[in-house]
């Protein structure tokens, strides 16, 4: 049954399972945690390595001698111009305050995604399968088009952009610059397992973004009474300013932490039970509220206390999200540190209901089809151009300026190398 | 878990081959044809469906020719258990007497398999 156990897949199998429990990349070849491979926790999730045989090449560094010779940050910027012998990245990028963009997230964050057409009988045809490869070995997430790294066109045709590429847009020196470090499952508690594949050097890397997005499994697990598991604010307070500790001693002097909060569930329940699930849409037998109801029933609910017919269960798991939410906004107002400056913004999951309202949305549009709990691609988008948005109002220096030379950048780079 | 999103898992491919069935007004024996032909070669994928449906191919066709719905034929085939003094999980709803005597009609069905008494062996 274990198809590890046979000899010829034994190491194969060894390296797969090492880049599944660090979330790092499974083919880098020079070690630095940047790959040319798009896969298991490869470019989809991290910028693309450009020279994958030299571990001081890779995204987000600030440029070995102005690459004048190499690219070495693979922001596909290098070079000299023979019009005046300065190199490209001097010109365009020095005093330009390029940054990279870091999540640390859970499964919304990594944009958990199970295609509704691989369910749908009806509409199922060769194609309906053809992502089942890529999915799988991305873990059913989908961070090439996540709110925050994304880096896809959406598949949904939708405007706007990932909070990477609204970076990139600012400042083409970016270009390339962004790590999704989330974990389905992921929470306060256990982001200590993978926070070590966050990859930045003190020294060598330009200043980061850093996103900390844990927005419910702290209050989310399958256990019938799901409170007890529950994250206490203390616990919370101690995990958090373990993280905030990590991330003063790797990230480099000038970067930013944004703790985001978590947003009010309750919303799940209330417009989805009485949908048709995927499953139920051919012969109308197969609700929202059956499927929690069978989840909850295998102790395999990803939110039992949202994701239940009980209000009192909601609104206890509600209440609870809220004082998590508060004591980041007090963890955020209250702490200090050496490299980054630190700043709290609620999940303001409302307003972009009200803004999907506007555009002629339903609310339930907005949650992840087949498991009924994620939100959904047009959501991250909503939600990233909400945070774009916010951060450019309240806390402008966190963005940097754009730059003066992000036209001539294209002109004489074209597309950096692409993705 | 493991064990529950075995059961999960089964549920949602049984429900998807009932509906080919259904959509294509096809045999099971079809669907499951049809489901394997989508599946992509890579990561083995075609040829472990192709395996699934070799293995317990026979059960599936029996159990769903017998109007058992998919709760049923993955509690028949063992995908999902019950666990002592726990609820019986289900997605479908369905009366508990009929339950009951479509499950003890399914046991009869799968007792002659050797694919189960294979699968209880060691």
């Amino acid at each position: 049954s274990d198809i590890c156990s046979l000899p010829f897949l034994a190491k194969i199998c060894k390296k797969i399972k090492f880049s599944i429990q660090t979330s790092m990349p499974f083919k880098d070849v020079d070690s630095d945690k940047y790959s040319v491979f798009p896969t298991l926790r490869g470019y989809h999730w991290r910028g693309r390595d450009c020279n994958d045989s030299d571990k001081n090449v890779y995204p987000g560094r600030r440029p070995d001698n102005w690459d004048a010779h190499q690219d070495s940050n693979c922001n596909g910027i290098w070079g000299i111009d023979p019009k005046d012998g300065i190199p490209y990245e001097k010109k365009f990028c020095e005093g330009s305050q390029p940054r990279g963009i870091i999540l640390l997230g859970d499964s919304a964050g990594a944009h958990f995604h199970i295609p509704p057409e691989w369910l749908i009988a009806s509409q199922m045809s060769v194609n309906s399968f053809s992502n089942l490869p890529t999915a799988l070995t991305d873990e059913f997430d989908w961070p090439q088009l996540s709110g925050a790294t994304g880096f896809l066109d959406s598949t949904s045709g939708f405007e706007e952009k990932s909070i990477y590429l609204h970076l990139r847009k600012r400042n083409r020196c970016n270009h390339r610059d962004y790590q999704n470090i989330s974990r389905n499952g992921g929470s306060s508690q256990n982001l200590k397992k993978f926070i070590e594949s966050l990859s930045r050097n003190q020294q060598l890397d330009h200043p980061a973004i850093v996103i900390y997005a844990m927005i419910g499994n702290d209050v989310c697990n399958g256990r019938a009474d799901p409170v007890p598991e529950m994250t206490t604010p203390e616990q919370l307070y101690s995990n958090v300013m373990q993280t905030l500790k990590h991330l003063d001693s790797h990230l480099p002097e000038g970067s930013h932490v944004v703790l985001h909060g978590l947003p009010n569930g309750t919303f799940l329940w209330e417009n989805l039970h009485d949908r048709y699930h995927p499953l139920g849409q051919l012969n109308k037998d197969v609700t929202y509220a059956q499927v929690f109801s069978f989840l909850s029933c295998l102790k395999i609910n990803p939110c039992h206390g949202w994701m239940s017919s009980n209000k009192t269960l909601r609104t206890l798991t509600s209440e609870r999200a809220q004082q998590l939410s508060d004591t980041l906004k007090k963890i955020a107002a209250s702490e200090k540190f050496t490299n980054f400056d630190l700043f709290y913004m609620d999940f303001a999951f409302e307003e972009i209901i009200e803004e999907w309202w506007r555009r002629g949305g339903q609310p339930w549009q907005l949650i992840e089809p087949v498991d009924g709990f994620h939100p959904n691609e047009v959501a991250s988008l909503l939600l990233a151009d909400l945070f774009w948005k916010k951060v450019q109002l309240q806390w402008p220096q966190v963005l940097g300026k754009e730059n003066p030379f992000n036209s001539q950048i294209e002109q004489v780079f074209g597309d950096q190398g692409g993705h | 878990h493991s064990s529950s999103h075995h059961c999960v898992g089964c549920v949602m491919v049984m429900s998807v081959i009932t509906q080919l069935t259904q959509v294509h007004n096809s045999t099971v024996e079809a669907s499951m044809e049809r489901l394997c032909s989508y599946l992509p070669g890579k990561l083995l994928l075609k040829t472990t469906c192709y395996l699934l449906v070799h293995i317990f191919g026979s059960d599936i066709i029996k159990l769903l020719d017998a109007d058992m719905n998919a709760d049923m034929v993955c509690h028949a085939l063992e995908f999902c258990k019950q666990d002592a003094g726990q609820p019986q999980c289900h997605l479908y709803p369905l009366p508990k007497e009929i339950w009951n005597l479509r499950q003890k009609k399914s046991r009869h069905i799968v007792k002659k398999s050797v694919t189960m008494k294979y699968l209880k062996g060691d």
